[in-house]
This record gives structure tokens, C-alpha cells and sequence, in this order.
């Protein structure tokens, strides 16, 4: 349930906080998969 | 007012990537079995600063074998990822690096590995052969056969085997047992008649090599065996007479 309230606050706040044509940066982790995801 | 501590490192960021190769090579460098494994993403990383130039970074890497031995002098950065539908073996690492005056250095590793489901390899590929274990009966004799197979045509050293790398076995359409296998050289020519007296030569890259075998049982018998010798000797190929070369 933490989890889940943490991403609810940042999703609301990102709802107020965002302009016209922002988008959001990527997560910094996990990376990016250089082959593929057993 | 005090400095704004720094963003966390990203997974993706240059620095976490830098940590990850030396993680991997130390990983690759330290490990005497199987196969060199490389990098697949960084799950995660944690940076703990210590004091002015100090930094312990805890790192979780995602790791996939190649095809390259452990002993083999092949750099990584020219190793070939196994693919999915060759039942691939992913490593999970937790690694913890420090960094000192911009020096990275790896303090410890932990890693484990496990191969893909061979549900999810037969859904894409039904007929692909799938990872046998080492002790299983039929790989065995195929290490065995194809080893005595080398040795008796090798005109060489008398390899002795080190250790089976892998194996797969398909049933259908054919029946056919894959291994790959490393060896070692004797100090014993492969004439030796009595090669339970055979020892191997000291540790030398050179002395090893990595032999693949394909044993058709079904529908007709066929056996193809390529061993390559590390270091100094060239690439030799066998094939039993009158069956399959390569």
C-alpha cells in the first residue's frame, strides 16, 4: 500500500505540474535491455 | 546554504555503465566454469557516498551467457549472446564497487544463474532441442564417444575432458544430443596406450581447448566433433570417416 499511495502522489502531481507537450523522462532504473528478457 | 546533494545515478547513465563493465569483467575473470556472460541492463544501482572522492555503489545486474568458454582468449566485446531459442542462461549478480579518486574497483560479487523455461522456448520454437542435463545418460556417452573419437584421429596431445559446458537433446524430427565440452592437453601424445598415466600439462591458456559434438541416434547414427585448441595451435576439425564434416 506504500507503493501504491507513492505512485498516486507523484501521478497527481505530475497531472497539475505538467505543460502542454511534456513528456515525462524515463524511469532511471531498471536500464535498458541491450539483448533480451528471459 | 548547503550544496544540493546529486540526482541519482540512472541505470542507463554513463557512470552506472562504466561501473557495470568493470562489474562484468571482474565477474568473467573470476569465474573458472562454463561460459563468459555479458551484460543484458543494469537492474539497479545504489551510490553511498563515503567522504570527498569515496563512493560505494551497490550494483544488480541482469547477465546473459555467450558462446564464448570461460578459457577461451576470445574478448568479450566479440562474444556472440546465446539466443533465446538456444535456451538461454541468464545470471542475476549483486555487485559492490568503490569508487576512489574516480578509480573503480570491485570489493564483491554474488552471482547465480538459471536457464530460460523450457515451456516458453518450445511455445516459439516446438521442435528446438532443449538444455539436457550434465549427467544424463545419453550426453555422457556422447562426451565420451566424441572425446575417444578426437583423440583417436588427433595426431596431438591426448585431451582429457575438463568439464561439459552444455548440452541439449532434441527428439523430433530427429534424435540428436548437442555438447560442448572443454579439455585440456596430456603430457601424453593421443597414441598413448595407457592414458590413465596421462597428467596435464601446467596451466597455460594454451593447453586448453573446447571440443562441440553433434550425435545423430535416430534416424541414422552420425557422430561430427570440432575441437579447437586456445593459444598457439591452430584450429583443428574432425569428423569420423565416412560421416559428416565440417
Amino acid at each position: 500500500s506504500v507503493a501504491r499511495r507513492a505512485v498516486a502522489e507523484v501521478a497527481q502531481h505530475d497531472k497539475v505540474a505538467r505543460p502542454v507537450g511534456f513528456v515525462p523522462p524515463p524511469p532511471p532504473c531498471p536500464g535498458k535491455i541491450r539483448h533480451f528478457k528471459i | 546554504a548547503p550544496a544540493a546533494p546529486p540526482a541519482p545515478l540512472g541505470c542507463d547513465d554513463p557512470e552506472s555503465e562504466a561501473a557495470a563493465e568493470v562489474a562484468v569483467s571482474y565477474i568473467n575473470g573470476h569465474s573458472h566454469h562454463g561460459y563468459k556472460f555479458a551484460l543484458n541492463r543494469i537492474d539497479n544501482i545504489r551510490v553511498l557516498p563515503q567522504g570527498p572522492n569515496h563512493e560505494i555503489i551497490f550494483l544488480e545486474l541482469d547477465l546473459l551467457e555467450t558462446t564464448c568458454p570461460i578459457l577461451s582468449p576470445t574478448p568479450l566485446a566479440n562474444c556472440t549472446v546465446r539466443s533465446f531459442t538456444d535456451h538461454a542462461v541468464e545470471g542475476d549478480c549483486d555487485v559492490k564497487l568503490q569508487k576512489v579518486n574516480g578509480q573503480l574497483s570491485v570489493l564483491a560479487s554474488k552471482c547465480h544463474s538459471h536457464a530460460d523455461s523450457a515451456e516458453d522456448i518450445l511455445q516459439l520454437c516446438p521442435d528446438c532441442p532443449l538444455l539436457a542435463s550434465w549427467n544424463d545418460t545419453e550426453v555422457l556417452a556422447t562426451v565420451t564417444e566424441s572425446l575417444s573419437a578426437y583423440n583417436g584421429k588427433s595426431t596431438g596431445a591426448y585431451l582429457k575432458l575438463l568439464e561439459i559446458g552444455r548440452a541439449k537433446i532434441q527428439y523430433h524430427p530427429a534424435h540428436v544430443v548437442f555438447v560442448e565440452f572443454a579439455v585440456a592437453a596430456t603430457n601424453c601424445s593421443a597414441e598413448a596406450a595407457n592414458v590413465e598415466a596421462c597428467h596435464l600439462l601446467p596451466d597455460d591458456q594454451s593447453n586448453f581447448g573446447f571440443c562441440t559434438a553433434t550425435k545423430v541416434i535416430r534416424p541414422s547414427q552420425d557422430l561430427e566433433v570440432n575441437c579447437q585448441l586456445y593459444g598457439h595451435q591452430p584450429g583443428v576439425t574432425y569428423s569420423p570417416p565416412g560421416q559428416a564434416t565440417s
